[in-house]
């Protein structure tokens, strides 16, 4: 069902505010890793607690989320993450 | 049956800005002749959008947190796991694999080898005049030369009289004229270095993008809901001498409007530059009688910001910047094999209006994902497709984590498909 295809992306981040290496943190800098769902639907990220020496991601430490319909809001515009409707959603997708 | 010959094409930077992608602006006629011939993948997205840990993800075939590479600064058979590569598994095949131009990003990553020679049958090839990419050779208003993001130049001019990606182009069909004769089967990966920046290409490609047709990005500004850490601040672009010069503030920019509509226009030709030298590969692979047993695969390692969410450059999750051009042409299966004397890659100058507007070939909406490259080939040129990694897989040398698309390509041989044959 394409319904159920998922493609995942990550993304390494030094701080939870841009700075002059957020765009290519070295490992030992990186403190937050964005971790992305992508479904035909929608696109869902968490950027998360990261050790960089355990290599462990701690989702139970959230720094930021995002949430975009694609059919709503193609362009990825409109994070709606912190909308209180898309609760549900985003219990079940919570790892 | 003759092992297929394997050529895959890797694009640095490339969005699918691509007619063959419904993008009405961009000429890139080689490119959507390809893709009117292949199995088109409308929704694939890299792992990581930055070029290192994105090329070794998908040529090892492992995600990110399992070669544990999310910068330049660490080679995955020392850090992680002595994984096998997509050529090197050819090479233990039976094939001989050649690389020419980008295809691992050079440096530790790569283990300053391109991970030869585990992965590669020769030494790999780097265009001589690489080395100028990041000079001062692009010509200023001022008349004097500098190291600029917007970079067109009279290749006449720069030195070596030559570019990269050309001598690139030039090696490759050196290397299938040699292959032409073996009786070892080939895997040639070709790693094109534009639209990568800085944007240096042949000036003459400005003039398919008249700076008054440049629009803006549908959304140039920096969206309120965007959580700060979601945003990638584009410092890369802003060491450029251009951009050093407008000021701009840090993080948030903006940039002018009217440098946004050039940094658009040079992308966009520098794309159209790129399709001139994949349409001089294909045609010499067609001259060469190379079409009818050669499976070709046509990528990039992630998209590229052109100012969506008043972001540029990649460095981040926006869909801008993981969605990838993805297509398979496989021989007898998403086209006829050519009839003898037939070609199925002509040139096409992006020059000439009249070149033919090419069929849309099939296409799947289905999401798929870069790290399948490595079992979808594997399966295409009749291999055992490496088993499912285990978690955690560091101690496994081959296997895999993603899926295998052939079934997007279980495609009965042509012939009997009347709708198709007709």
């Amino acid at each position: 069902n394409p319904r159920e295809l998922i493609a995942y992306s990550q993304y390494p981040r030094p701080a939870d505010f841009p700075q002059w290496n957020s765009d290519k943190p070295s490992l030992k800098d990186i403190k937050v890793m964005g971790y992305s769902i992508r479904t035909i639907d929608y696109r869902y990220t968490v950027w998360v607690g990261f050790n960089p020496t355990e290599f462990l991601a701690n989702f139970s430490d959230i720094h930021a989320g995002e949430l975009y319909f694609v059919d709503s809001d193609p362009l990825q515009d409109h994070n709606v993450y912190n909308d209180s409707q898309h609760g549900g959603l985003l219990l079940s997708l919570r790892p | 049956t003759d092992a297929l010959n394997i050529l895959l094409i890797i694009v640095d930077d490339l969005r699918p800005s691509l007619g063959c992608y419904g993008d009405k602006l961009v000429r890139s006629p080689n490119i959507d002749q390809l893709a009117s011939h292949s199995i088109v993948f409308e929704n694939a997205f890299a792992q990581q959008a930055v070029c290192a840990p994105s090329r070794v993800s998908f040529l090892t075939g492992r995600r990110p947190d399992t070669t544990r590479l999310y910068d330049f600064n660490s080679y995955w058979r020392v850090h992680s796991g002595n994984f096998s590569t997509i050529p090197q598994y050819f090479k233990e095949n039976g094939y001989v694999t050649m690389s020419v131009g980008k295809v691992f990003h050079p440096g530790i990553s790569s283990n300053h080898s391109d991970d030869y020679p585990y992965s590669w049958s020769f030494p790999p090839y780097h265009p001589s005049s690489e080395k100028y990419e990041n000079t001062k050779t692009c010509k200023g208003q001022d008349g004097k030369l500098h190291a600029n993001l917007l970079c067109p130049v009279d290749v006449a001019d720069v030195p070596e009289g030559t570019l990269p990606d050309k001598q690139s182009t030039e090696e490759a069909i050196r290397l299938l004229e040699k292959m032409k004769t073996s009786v070892s089967p080939f895997f040639l990966a070709v790693g094109y270095h534009k639209p990568h920046i800085p944007f240096r290409y042949p000036k003459e490609f400005q003039k398919l993008y008249p700076l008054e047709n440049m629009t803006l990005a549908p959304d140039p500004h920096v969206p309120d809901s965007l959580p700060p850490v979601a945003y990638n601040p584009w410092m890369d672009i802003r060491e450029r001498e251009d951009v050093q010069a407008l000021n701009i503030s840090v993080p948030y920019g903006p940039i002018p409007v009217d440098f946004q509509r050039k940094i658009r226009q040079s992308y966009f030709a520098s794309v159209s530059y790129l399709d001139t030298q994949v349409g001089h590969l294909l045609s010499a692979l067609d001259d060469l009688r190379l079409a009818h047993n050669t499976i070709i695969a046509f990528t990039s390692d992630h998209g590229w910001a052109l100012g969506e969410h008043g972001e540029w450059a990649k460095y981040s999750n926006f869909d801008v910047t993981t969605r990838v051009p993805l297509m398979f042409y496989v021989p007898g299966k998403t086209a006829l094999l050519p009839a003898a004397g037939e070609k199925l890659f002509p040139y096409q100058d992006p020059f000439d209006p009249a070149s033919e507007l090419m069929g849309a070939g099939r296409r799947t909406e289905d999401l798929v994902e870069l790290v399948s490259l490595f079992p979808t080939l594997a399966g295409l040129a009749g291999m055992p497709v490496p088993p499912w990694c285990p978690i955690p897989s560091f101690h496994v040398e081959l296997c895999r984590e993603g899926h295998n698309l052939q079934r997007y390509l279980q495609l009965h041989d042509l012939e009997e498909d009347p709708y198709l044959f007709g």
